[in-house]
C-alpha cells in the first residue's frame, strides 16, 4: 500500500461563538470529510471552544467559504501538510 | 540494524526496541524490561522497570503513545528513562526518588498504529485491529478502558478515530496493560499518561463533570506541576478535570485506573498549542521533555511524601 500523502492539506483553527456556529461546524462535517485534531471528534465541539481540524485542500475551499458567510472567523494553522511533515525531521543524524 | 538511536529525533519501532535492550544491558541494576503482551500484530508490549528490585516498594505507572500520531509522548518516555539511569546516584532527587521508588515506563502503549504512523500514514491515531462487519480498521485505545465504557458520546462506527470498540479491554494492548496494573496495584501509587498537544495536565473525570473525592489534592499537584514545568522555559499549561478543562470523554485510562483505586492519575497533553500540533518538530523535542521531567519529577516526589 502507497504511504498517505497530505499535499495542500490544511490544518484550520475555528472557535465558534455560540450554538449556532457549533451547528454550523457539524454541518460542515457532515458534509465534508473533516479530521479534528482538538477537541478529537465533532461531538465534543462546544461554544467558544478552539477547535482545530485537518482538510483535504479540495475541500477547503467549500469550508471556507461557508465560514465568510456565516461571518466565521478562521485560521489556517498548517497551509501544506506534507510540507510541515517533511519539515519536523529537522534535526540532522549525529 | 535498526540505525541509531536518538533522543533529540523521533525514533522507528525498531529503534526502539533496540533502544530498550541497550538500557537493560548498560544499568543492568537499574532497568529492567518485562513483556506485557503482544499487539493485535504480534508485536511484543514491553515495560521498563526502573529502580531496585524490591517489589513492595511505591511505584509510578507510566505510558506513553496510547495514541499513534502524537510522535512526542513516545519520545519522552524515553527521554524520562534515559534520564532517570542515568542520573541515579548523581543527581540528588533523583537518586533520593529512586532509593524510594520504582517506575513502570510503558515507551509506546500502540505499537501497531506507531508504526502504522511512521510507514503508512503520519495522522493514524487508533491501534490496527480488525472490526467485525467493517472495513474500517483500529479503536482508540483511550476510549476502550472498562470505565463509563457504554455512556455516550462514545461512537459506534469503527470508521471513527474516537471508535471504542466492539467491549471494554476488547484490545490486546488494553487488556495487557490492564492486567499489568491490576496485578500491581498493591505498589502502584500513580499512573501517568502523556499525551499531544495542547499543553494540559488533566486529572479525573473525564466521563462527568463531577470532581472526584480527592479534587482538591490532585488541583494543588497540578497547579504546582505546572508552575514547576513553566519554570525552565515559560512554557503555560493548564490545569484541571479532563471533562471540564479539555472536553468530556468516556472509557479513558485515567479514569480508569483511579476507579481502580490508584487516587493520583494525570494526563499530560505536551507541546504545542497548535501552531505545529501532532508534527512538533524534532528541534522541540529536547526542550519539550525537558520541562515535562520537572513535573514529573515533582509528582513523583509528592507522592513519596503524600501517599501512605
Amino acid at each position: 500500500i502507497a504511504p498517505v500523502h497530505f499535499d495542500r492539506e490544511k490544518v484550520v483553527r475555528v472557535k465558534p461563538q455560540d450554538e449556532n456556529q457549533v451547528s454550523i461546524m457539524k454541518n460542515l462535517a457532515k458534509d465534508n470529510e473533516l479530521d479534528f485534531w482538538y477537541p478529537d471528534a465533532i461531538n465534543h465541539v462546544a461554544a467558544n471552544m478552539t477547535v482545530d481540524f485537518r482538510v483535504s485542500g479540495k475541500e477547503f475551499q467549500s469550508i471556507q467559504s461557508a465560514l465568510d458567510q456565516n461571518r466565521m472567523h478562521y485560521e489556517i494553522l498548517i497551509d501544506n501538510l506534507q510540507e510541515e511533515i517533511e519539515k519536523q525531521f529537522d534535526v540532522k543524524e549525529a | 540494524i535498526p540505525g541509531r538511536h536518538s533522543y533529540a529525533k523521533y525514533n522507528n519501532w525498531d529503534k526502539i526496541v533496540a533502544w530498550t535492550e541497550k538500557m537493560v544491558d548498560k544499568h543492568p541494576e537499574m532497568v529492567s524490561r518485562i513483556k506485557i503482551g503482544s499487539t493485535f500484530e504480534d508485536n511484543p508490549l514491553y515495560i521498563l522497570k526502573i529502580g531496585k528490585k524490591d517489589e513492595r516498594r511505591k511505584s509510578v505507572f507510566m505510558d506513553c503513545g496510547i495514541h499513534a500520531q502524537e510522535w512526542i509522548s513516545p519520545a519522552f518516555c524515553q527521554w524520562f528513562v534515559y534520564q532517570a539511569a542515568k542520573s541515579y546516584g548523581k543527581n540528588k532527587i533523583m537518586t533520593k526518588i529512586l532509593d524510594r521508588m520504582n517506575f513502570y515506563v510503558l515507551p509506546v502503549f500502540n505499537v501497531d498504529g506507531y508504526i502504522w504512523s511512521w510507514t503508512q500514514d503520519r495522522m493514524w491515531k487508533k491501534n490496527r485491529s480488525k472490526n467485525h462487519n467493517s472495513k474500517c480498521v483500529g479503536t482508540d485505545l483511550n476510549r476502550n478502558f472498562n470505565v463509563s465504557w457504554h455512556s455516550s458520546p462514545n461512537t459506534d462506527d469503527p470508521c471513527q478515530d474516537t471508535y471504542r470498540g466492539p467491549a471494554p479491554e476488547s484490545e490486546k494492548e488494553t487488556k495487557a496493560v490492564a492486567d499489568f496494573i491490576r496485578s500491581h496495584l498493591k505498589s502502584i501509587r500513580a499512573y501517568i499518561s502523556f499525551h499531544s498537544y495542547s499543553q494540559m495536565l488533566l486529572f479525573p473525570y473525564g466521563y462527568t463533570l463531577k470532581l472526584p473525592p480527592n479534587h482538591e489534592d490532585l488541583t494543588k499537584v497540578a497547579r504546582i506541576g505546572t508552575d514547576v514545568l513553566s519554570t525552565r522555559y515559560e512554557t503555560q499549561y493548564i490545569y484541571g478535570p479532563i471533562a471540564s478543562t479539555a472536553y468530556p470523554t468516556s472509557g479513558s485510562s485515567l479514569d480508569w485506573a483511579y476507579s481502580l483505586g490508584i487516587k493520583h492519575t494525570f494526563a499530560f497533553e505536551l507541546r504545542d498549542k497548535g501552531r505545529f500540533g501532532f508534527l512538533l518538530p524534532e528541534s522541540r523535542i529536547k526542550s519539550t521533555c525537558k520541562e515535562t521531567m520537572l513535573a514529573v519529577k515533582f509528582i513523583a516526589k509528592y507522592i513519596l511524601r503524600h501517599t501512605s
